[in-house]
């Protein structure tokens, strides 16, 4: 438990003195509540289940089908690391197949979640499909944005399709769409922006709410034709995944131009190589 | 062949929707794997060659960065990174290298002090499944300025003796 913010001269990251989780967030241009937690849907199906009756279709490659509301992942321990050039809050968790790093650069107009989730136990029968949800206090009513496809940002608006009237039969995952590169909320004041470092399912299913799914592990095929649960079973185990988000709290009117330069310096990462110079020195080299 | 093309190749054939969505079966995955990791170790050599024009050393490219671990970095106590930037504008970048030693230096091309930092891996990392790496600490210092589709390399030394972590601590 920490009472003293952590800030890198731009962003301030507010703790839970209690829970040790992240509280609020503070930029230049912003101050908003933000709690960010994981979190994990039950996907439907078991193996005792015909996936060929749609009425107890799995989930599984071609269909999320989470049984009800997502369940928190208890927060465990937190420590403290502080550097000249980053500072690190280091998040464990009662299921001790994930964790998480926040770090504060210096300098830099981001904070960066640095996530790893898996190998998910699935010993119990039971299909998980884990997600990072950020919840705040912006307004953002049923709206959110995402890319499409690393185009254009798109409006989304919760429980509702542009061209046809919706019946929504699947509050959850009849409001997921792919984020290929970054996610946002917004509202008169703030806007927070999740950039990820790969494409993921996305979506707002409250005012001033986000979330991501990062990893999935299912039971049974899902009889749309893959033939095969999501189980990649790598060092017998199951995959370890581990990712980065980058998070973006600022003014509505510069948050554009903060994600956009943002999103250009991280998928255009400048690409490092090495060579060995054992034999030298730093003035013959 | 144009060994970029065997990366761009492959990039297509990834661009299908099974390996966009995942919903390739195991062995169709394998494969999409196999030919992006031809692809990208072609594309390396490539890069190699640019960079001997350059009058650089043959570089070594760690594809496992992102499990903290890298054979060059932690196997060695001096060694060399270069920083390419392929964005047509100037750019900062926060390196990040697993190392095995307690203390570091880095110093830019002019032999200049670059402010580092040693920060401890994980316990998570260290426990992954599959890793050999016996890197504890990730190096972490900032290449300022890198310039528009070019690169700046830093000369790393690494000693295990002297503890310079003391900016760090637990809270």
């Amino acid at each position: 438990p920490r009472q003293a913010p952590l800030s890198n001269g731009h962003v301030t990251l507010d703790l839970d003195p209690a829970s040790g989780r992240l509280a609020r967030i503070r930029t230049d241009s912003a101050d908003v509540a933000v709690n960010q937690t994981f979190m994990w849907y039950h996907g439907y199906g078991s193996d005792k289940n015909d996936p060929w009756e749609p009425q107890h279709r799995p989930t599984g490659a071609y269909v999320f089908n989470p049984v009800a509301d997502a369940i928190p992942i208890q927060p465990k321990d937190v420590v403290i690391l502080e550097g000249p050039l980053v500072k690190e809050i280091r998040h464990s968790f009662a299921e001790t197949w994930v964790s998480q790093v926040t770090r504060l650069y210096t300098g830099e107009p981001y904070a960066e979640i640095e996530w790893q989730v898996g190998p998910i136990p699935t010993e119990d029968g039971v299909a998980k499909e884990v997600i990072s949800r950020f919840t705040s206090d912006i307004s953002s009513n049923d709206l959110f944005y995402t890319d499409s496809n690393g185009r254009q940002m798109m409006e989304r608006q919760r429980d509702r399709r542009s061209s046809w009237p919706l019946n929504v039969t699947e509050p959850v995952s009849g409001n997921y769409y792919p984020v290929n590169s970054r996610i946002y909320i917004r509202d008169a004041a703030s806007q927070l922006t999740v950039l990820s470092d790969r494409s993921q399912g996305g979506a707002s299913l409250a005012s001033g709410q986000l979330e991501l799914m990062l990893h999935r592990r299912t039971v049974q095929d899902d009889g749309f034709g893959v033939g095969e649960p999501l189980n990649e079973t790598a060092y017998g185990a199951g995959l370890v995944v581990r990712g980065r988000h980058w998070v973006l709290l600022s003014d509505p009117a510069e948050g554009a131009r903060l994600h956009r330069d943002l999103a250009q310096r991280v998928f255009m990462a400048p690409q490092l190589s090495f060579s060995v110079a054992e034999d030298t020195t730093v003035e013959e080299w | 062949p144009n060994r970029v093309d065997i990366l761009r190749n492959a990039m297509a054939i990834n661009q299908h929707h099974d390996a966009v969505t995942g919903t390739e079966k195991q062995p169709v995955a394998d494969d999409y794997v196999m030919r992006l990791s031809e692809g990208t170790e072609s594309c390396q050599q490539a890069v190699n060659d640019a960079f001997s024009l350059a009058g650089l050393p043959k570089q070594s490219f760690c594809n496992q960065l992102n499990t903290s671990s890298c054979d060059v970095t932690e196997g060695h106590d001096q060694f060399v990174v270069t920083v390419y930037n392929p964005l047509p504008r100037a750019v900062g970048h926060w390196v990040r290298v697993p190392v095995t030693g307690l203390s570091a230096t880095v110093a830019d091309g002019d032999g200049t002090v670059v402010e580092s930092q040693l920060s401890p891996i994980p316990e998570e990392v260290l426990r992954l499944p599959g890793r050999t790496s016996t890197a504890t600490y990730e190096l972490v210092f900032r290449a300022d300025d890198l310039p528009p589709l070019g690169f700046r390399s830093y000369f790393v030394s690494v000693s295990a003796s002297i503890a310079v972590s003391q900016h760090m601590h637990k809270a």
